[in-house]
């Protein structure tokens, strides 16, 4: 923290983000977007990216999505699939639309069929189906899946499965062998536009962001030595003797208190049992209280 | 110049995502500029801190001192805007969400 009376300077850290992964070039745009007009809440307050893991369901090659992570208060206002449609051989593959020429590629509808995936069975439950009209072999594909999404969280279902029925096309992934997985950078994504509503609830930034307190007792060591390294360092050459301990058990203890009360509840209910109860209050004995009212 | 009362005002503050050990979860941005609010709202306070009116009458009360116990009004935020904050969730999947109050734009009595 850089406190200080001096007018904020124009120095800010811009991100040109220019990742070959779809997923962190999506995010890293809608982030530079949702930066410039943060009152906007067209789209909501909340976008979320799943990457999708590829699997089997009913005997046919699928991508899973684990949507666990989308919490109730978070109302799904948009769902879009992005995935990526058979690889021309001949050309290096490049995260670009290409362009459309008449000897290019022709446009082939494609159906998408969703499944709840988490019950265990080896038949998903259906959660709806979509038809991308308009498909490009190629290229960067976008279906609108809010409808399947809705549904999954609607019945609780963290798992959403979608199969890609091209017929006797395939979706890049789905052509490989079994063994054989697509690059991180070639597997679909799905995107979810969501309206936070217990953002605007006291400490919603520490409820998603805080993840276990400054200075965990017994994990992260390297990380909380690496996050006091520069009062460290600083306390060096100002010769000051470092409180790096008492800083440490002071701020723990203010998250701890703030965040995991019930966690250090109970362990302090159990240093106390071992330790001997103490009072709350520190007291004194009679001589030094007395010196101290004489001073 | 600290030792003496400075009226209610923005004062400025940038937060560094890494002093606050959240770094390695939030992608962007590194830091933003939150600012902070600081100063006195003594009687009779001035109209640049903005004093609401129960601040007015509350320092009225108190420069008159017949309520015992009275503080002087606080300084406090009172617009703010939002920040976008890109990072990972708990299974490495990339979230932006834009979070409300994140910066003071005025501070007031």
């Amino acid at each position: 923290l850089h406190g200080g009376d001096a007018p904020p300077d124009a120095e800010r850290r811009v991100f040109t983000h220019e990742s070959p992964d779809p997923v962190h070039a999506s995010m890293f745009r809608l982030y530079e977007r949702y930066s410039k007009e943060p009152q906007s809440r067209r789209s909501g307050n909340t976008v979320r990216s799943f990457r999708a893991v590829p699997g089997v369901l009913n005997g046919k090659d699928v991508f899973q999505f684990n949507l666990s992570t989308v919490p109730n208060s978070e109302v799904i206002l948009l769902a879009s699939l992005h995935f990526l449609h058979q690889r021309p051989r001949q050309r290096p593959w490049r995260f670009r639309r290409p362009r459309h020429s008449p000897g290019g590629p022709h446009p082939v509808p494609v159906r998408l069929l969703f499944y709840g995936s988490s019950q265990g069975s080896a038949f998903g439950k259906p959660l709806g189906n979509a038809t991308v009209a308009s498909f490009t072999k190629g290229s960067w594909q976008t279906a609108d899946v809010t409808a399947a999404a809705r549904h999954a969280q609607d019945i609780k279902e963290p798992l959403m499965a979608v199969e890609v029925d091209v017929g006797s096309m395939a979706v890049q992934g789905q052509q490989r062998s079994a063994q054989e997985r697509p690059p991180l950078t070639e597997l679909p994504y799905i995107l979810v536009y969501a309206d936070d509503t217990a953002i605007d609830e006291p400490n919603s930034v520490a409820t998603t962001l805080q993840r276990y307190g400054p200075s965990p007792a017994g994990e992260g060591m390297a990380n909380s030595a690496s996050r006091i390294r520069r009062e460290l360092h600083l306390q060096a050459h100002a010769n000051h003797i470092p409180e790096v301990h008492f800083s440490n058990l002071k701020s723990q203890e203010l998250w701890q208190n703030t965040y995991f009360p019930d966690k250090t509840k109970t362990g302090r209910k159990q240093l106390s049992g071992e330790g001997g109860a103490k009072p709350q209050v520190l007291s004194f004995d009679e001589r030094t209280m007395k010196k101290a009212r004489r001073r | 110049q600290w030792s003496e009362p400075r009226v209610c005002s923005r004062r400025y503050l940038r937060v560094d995502f890494a002093d606050i050990g959240w770094s390695e979860w939030v992608l962007a941005p590194k830091s933003f500029d939150a600012y902070y609010c600081a100063g006195t709202c003594g009687f009779p306070i001035p109209k640049v801190a903005r004093p609401s009116n129960h601040a007015t009458i509350q320092s009225i009360v108190r420069a008159v001192g017949i309520v015992p116990g009275i503080p002087e009004p606080c300084c406090v935020p009172d617009k703010t805007s939002p920040l976008s904050v890109l990072f990972l969730d708990p299974d490495r999947n990339m979230v932006l969400k834009v979070y409300p109050g994140m910066a003071v734009e005025t501070c007031a009595c």
